[in-house]
């Protein structure tokens, strides 16, 4: 565990927190892309299917319960519960995501790391969330605006990769035979999808005042 | 002791 790691795991965590406040207290998803949320638990009920045998540490089994738990109950929300079922609109937040997961699930299959059915599932999670915010991207671009919350959620989720980015090059230099390709390729691509917008949420910061992001 | 597995981070 390095400092990197941590704030890019806290920086995750926040992102859960804020979202899970925006959608319970403001009682409305508007400008949230129930797509991008359904990837995310694809992606941690995947990826996480190694809670039962991989026991690294208390830290990582507690958050890995905690990710599932958490991306679960905010597709719930979005997708059950009134009134914020009633803020979600279909025919703006309609990216075809099975054009993301089809593909992610070829690679899976023939890129990643011991040939077993479970490291198929792991690489096919890994690539699937580097582009699991694109439907949440493409709705703020239709909408223009991003509301304040929604701007301070998708900072935070991408700060978390980028957070593990800066983890991954300490492992890199600090331990011997430290070889992640797959995730230091994935979490590039993933990182890399945020610098627009990091461009916009950090021009609408800057004068201190909280202007609304505004995206081209 | 178990393989320490290549998957120790989230």
């Amino acid at each position: 565990m390095n400092i990197f790691r941590f704030l890019g795991d806290m920086s995750h965590i926040l992102s859960f927190v804020i979202l899970l406040l925006k959608i319970t207290q403001g009682k409305s998803a508007a400008g949230i892309s129930l797509r991008t949320q359904e990837l995310y638990m694809i992606v941690f009920c995947s990826r996480y299917l190694d809670l039962f045998w991989n026991f690294s540490s208390l830290y990582n089994s507690f958050l890995k319960v905690v990710f599932i738990a958490c991306s679960s109950a905010i597709v719930y929300i979005i997708r059950f519960k009134s009134p914020q079922k009633d803020t979600w609109n279909p025919e703006l937040d309609n990216f075809p995501i099975q054009y993301l997961i089809g593909p992610c699930a070829v690679a899976g299959l023939l890129i990643n790391q011991d040939w077993t059915p479970f490291e198929m599932i792991w690489a096919f999670s890994i690539y699937l969330e580097a582009v699991a915010i694109l439907p949440q991207l493409f709705l703020l671009q239709k909408q223009g605006e991003v509301e304040n919350l929604t701007s301070h959620y998708v900072a935070a989720l991408g700060a978390y990769r980028g957070l593990y980015l800066m983890n991954w090059v300490y492992r890199y230099f600090t331990e011997d035979d430290y070889l992640q390709r797959i995730v230091w390729f994935a979490g590039t691509v993933q990182t890399g999808l945020y610098i627009d917008f990091f461009y916009h949420y950090y021009q609408s910061k800057r004068g201190g005042l909280s202007r609304p992001v505004k995206l081209p | 002791q178990s393989k320490p597995s290549a998957h120790d981070e989230l």
